[in-house]
């Protein structure tokens, strides 16, 4: 599979544009953590696509993400 | 610093990874 580029991601339609980089973070963020992955991508998906695409070519940035947004999901079910 | 992650987003559903098992 070819590296996600800014140009692929510009050329799709606004609505694509998340599910086209979607696609390539859940795999990782599945690797990371199976259980959560579908919510921990939709929460990664709001932060801007250009920040986005460093992270699928950096596994270090990824992986803090991720671990931030398993921190903010625990601390929103404890106040459940 | 409080993360600006909102944990009522969205659930993604990829439409083309198939897990492993």
């Amino acid at each position: 599979q070819e590296p996600l580029t800014a140009s692929m991601v510009a050329a799709a339609l606004p609505h694509e544009q998340k599910q086209m980089i979607g696609e390539r973070l859940y795999p990782l963020v599945y690797e990371i953590h199976s259980q959560l992955a579908n919510k921990i991508t939709g929460m990664l998906l709001e932060i801007d696509s250009s920040e986005l695409l460093l992270m699928l070519e950096s596994p270090e940035s990824l992986h803090a993400k991720v671990e931030e947004a398993l921190a903010v999901l625990q601390a929103h079910q404890a106040m459940e | 610093r409080k993360s600006t992650l909102n944990p009522n987003a969205k659930e993604f559903n990829p439409r083309s990874f198939s897990q492993p098992k």
